[in-house]
């Protein structure tokens, strides 16, 4: 059966849909059958894809609040292999119209139930917020990666993430394994982003990946021409660390 | 009279708190009566001046929900020349209890009111969402700063925001300007950030500043010591780039 991966920080702008975007390749390039859901209202990995949210005839949004939507109907194929759910701003009514439903943090588990039988990996992009729709992702998953930008301001929000995923764990998920973080535009040459990765290390330890991704402008680039890193620049450095990722995800998940 | 300015973009992570901090000391150092409000409940703006946000007597929540608070205990001296008025968590429960207060966009206009007697300046640190909050901030707010990082993916989510100061204006605060445009993380040497900067201003024109803030790991460094880059690296180019952008915002809002 396939592993749901929620790809979550409520903080902005530390590299989620990236990683969705280049660990679905690379899991894709690795013979695992993957999709992508983009789960964010701002629509930014359907953007990445080269897609416009606003000319789509379907969406996830579709199929999470109507459990009688086909979902196989909002499932797009693209070039760079994995499939992709994709999302726009009708989204961003779900949180409202699901408020007050009964089991609402469980929705879009049950919207990806059926997909697990035909997908090894399904990667949820969540939006930038813990609301109920990152609630609902982290209810769907079977693991969480949190990205983590090495920098020392952005490396301080981590409490309230862990927290709510502790008490999701508690009440509505209780298989779900600690999650994994992983380092981002991490910068090499930098000694203050060497010592946030430091401190990355000595609070996590082993829930850390191995594999971190660098700084490089490659990965603001690629999505322009809805590409991923490894359709973009596949010889890269960058693209190899995305390859070293999906082989860390595969162990992670003892999937082989 | 003293203006506040709100430094506002729903998305995370593109430079909101880096410029309240550093626009402050540098309109402080050019003798300008400068003060900080920290109205973000991660208190990402507190925790950049070297405090820590649950050990606070009094915050910007005490004044914002409680009109007789005296606003002048949350006041805080710093090294860095602006005063600041500190934020935590507790704000958090702010837009939950205002959600059905009368008048609950003006509070924050209502908070600040006196104090424009006592400042040329009050810059308003915004969290990332269109929340109460936001909205109190921009209903307050003489003039708005959209800090943007020319990154593609960045760029995209600007119409979300200019819908709703459109909407601010014409229901809550008819005198707001047109909103002013800082590029941030701008990284020179690559073309792609130089295509997105080329996009913002043929997109806004004279809205975005001459001054452009640049990629630099000292941005990210200053705040673990609670400086602003001005006294971290006084002599920089980057601090000198704050001193450009001071310059600039005083002619915009004609103070002299
Ligand atoms: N390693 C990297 N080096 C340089 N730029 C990067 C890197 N990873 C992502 N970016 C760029 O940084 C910006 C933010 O990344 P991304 O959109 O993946 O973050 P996010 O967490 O999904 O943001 P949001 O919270 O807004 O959904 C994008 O412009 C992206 O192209
Ligand atoms: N020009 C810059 N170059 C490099 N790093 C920067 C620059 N400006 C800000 N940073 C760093 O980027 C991160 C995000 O900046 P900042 O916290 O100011 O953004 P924000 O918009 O306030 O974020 P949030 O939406 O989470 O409140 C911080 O770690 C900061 O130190
Ligand atoms: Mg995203
Ligand atoms: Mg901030």
């Amino acid at each position: 059966k396939g592993k749901v991966v929620a790809i979550a920080n409520q903080n902005g702008g530390v590299g989620k849909t990236t990683t969705a975007m280049n660990l679905g390749a690379a899991l894709h390039e690795l013979g695992e059958n993957t999709l992508l859901v983009d789960f964010d209202p701002q629509g930014t990995l359907t953007i990445a894809h080269g897609l416009d949210p606003d000319s789509l005839s379907s969406t996830i949004y579709n199929a999470f609040v109507n459990p009688d939507f086909d979902i196989r109907e909002a499932i797009l194929c693209s070039e760079n292999g994995a499939d992709l759910i994709p999302a726009n701003i009708d989204l961003s009514a779900a949180e409202v119209e699901l408020l007050s439903e009964l089991g609402r943090e469980t929705y879009l588990k049950e919207t990806l139930k059926t997909l697990k039988d035909h997908y090894n990996f399904i990667l949820v992009d969540c939006p930038p917020s813990l609301g109920l729709l990152t609630i609902n992702a982290l209810v769907a998953a079977d693991a969480v990666i949190i990205p983590v930008v090495t920098q020392y301001l952005r490396f301080r929000g981590m409490k309230l993430l862990l927290d709510t995923l502790e008490r999701v764990k508690a009440r509505l998920n209780p298989g779900l394994p600690p999650p994994r973080i992983l380092p981002t535009m991490f910068q090499s040459r930098t000694i203050h982003s060497r010592e946030v990765l430091e401190e990355i290390r000595n609070t996590f330890g082993s829930q850390v990946f191995q594999t971190v991704i660098r700084h490089t402008v490659r990965l603001a680039e690629a999505p322009i021409g809805g590409k991923s890193i490894l359709k973009f620049d596949s010889a890269s450095a960058h693209a190899e660390a995305y390859r070293q990722l999906a082989k860390e995800v595969k162990t992670w998940l003892s999937v082989n």
